[in-house]
């Protein structure tokens, strides 16, 4: 089992092989890659080594062939079609980001309750009601859903999605949402970060 | 020092006490509050242990007072202006969320480079032009800063929070952005979220 912090770093080592890769630089050491990506190098030769890469004393790593297998490793290239659930503020901004939607990642539709909402599309993407939900999710081969719905409706939103067929849900509501029959739940609150900070900041203060 | 992973849990114990003291419930046990949290009762107990407090055997923990202990160590009830960097699809989301703005987070303005977004305002807050940001943030007071901006522009971004006086950095870009004179920078990636779980896919089905 690879560990989850070593799992949340390979999207970074990711990204800098991708740019390593289109400035044709053929082989990068631990110690850069390392640097580049903020990590000490001792640390990024052990989540390497968790993909079964190890590299080469004094020249390092092949940067084509360690993208590829990060890549792999992460599942990119694939097509991964994604339902978000709830067409407000962040749901449409998330469905116009070309950041988002790198890697095979492509937003097929969003669905909401709000009638004001539904049948208007965002950058051609369609807005469909919630109770179409699980035609939508056979329909286009959904394998992931997206919860950008209040709080109160999240746990409920995320079991209709899993009922649905998604094998895997990002949740943004603030709000604990159980994984529903077995599908891999991952939530990420955007102001909870912003504790994190203050938390910082008054233990630096000493208070 | 805290670990790292109990002041991450903390805004979610902070919001479940917070439902508990609307709801009226005086006490509650660390069994009752690890499940509504979707951790285990050993963890949990260990986390508030950090914070000097430690519940009796039997009736378990004040909710009201440990309700204030959480709070306090996430240094929230104050007034936090916070400037967003970046007024385009994310910005103008987190801007507009109430969700993103709860227990004293304020955003008092965005900066932009963008001639056609500045002078505007987003539900009342105003963009300003990226070079009015040392004097907007010494006049407001402003603690915190948002990274909303394309990556290529995130690190010199940064900078400029920094030296206009920003004590802390939530940044969105999907860069590595170093921490600028000591301010602490804390980077999340929306895209990379995604990224997470499909590795987590590829490895159920045994790739
Ligand atoms: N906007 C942000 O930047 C931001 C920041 C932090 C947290 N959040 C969280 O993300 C979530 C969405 O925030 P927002 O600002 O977009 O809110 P919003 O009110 O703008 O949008 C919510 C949308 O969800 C829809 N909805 C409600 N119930 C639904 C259901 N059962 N099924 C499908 N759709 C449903 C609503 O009709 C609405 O369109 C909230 O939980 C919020 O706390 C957002
Ligand atoms: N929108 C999302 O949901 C989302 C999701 C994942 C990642 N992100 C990341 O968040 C960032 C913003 O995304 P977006 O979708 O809002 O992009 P966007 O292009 O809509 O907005 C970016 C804004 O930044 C401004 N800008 C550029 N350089 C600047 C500078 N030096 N100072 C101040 N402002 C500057 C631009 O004028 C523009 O208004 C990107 O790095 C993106 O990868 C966004």
């Amino acid at each position: 089992r690879i560990p989850e912090p070593t799992v949340a770093r390979l999207p970074v080592y990711r990204r800098l092989l991708a740019s390593l890769v289109a400035g044709r630089i053929r082989t990068v050491s631990s110690t850069e890659l390392a640097a580049a990506a903020g990590v000490n190098a001792a640390t990024l030769r052990r989540d390497l080594s968790h993909l079964g890469t190890y590299g080469t004393p004094g020249t390092g790593y092949d940067v084509v062939r360690l993208g590829e297998m990060v890549d792999r490793a992460l599942a990119l290239g694939r097509d991964w079609p994604i339902v978000i659930a709830g067409a407000g503020n962040l749901g449409r901004a998330l469905a116009r980001s070309r950041g988002f939607t790198t890697g095979g990642f492509r937003v097929v539709a969003l669905v909401d309750v709000d009638p004001g909402q539904v049948g208007r599309t965002i950058e051609g993407v369609p807005i469909a009601h919630v109770e179409q939900l699980a035609e939508l999710v056979v329909r286009e081969g959904v394998a992931l859903g997206v919860v950008a719905t209040p709080a109160s409706a999240a746990a409920d939103v995320a079991r209709r999605l899993a009922d649905a067929g998604v094998r895997a849900i990002l949740n943004f509501a603030p709000a604990v949402v159980p994984s529903p029959g077995g599908v891999l739940v991952r939530s990420v609150d955007l102001a909870a970060e912003l504790q994190v900070l203050t938390f910082h900041l008054a233990r630096a203060r000493g208070e």
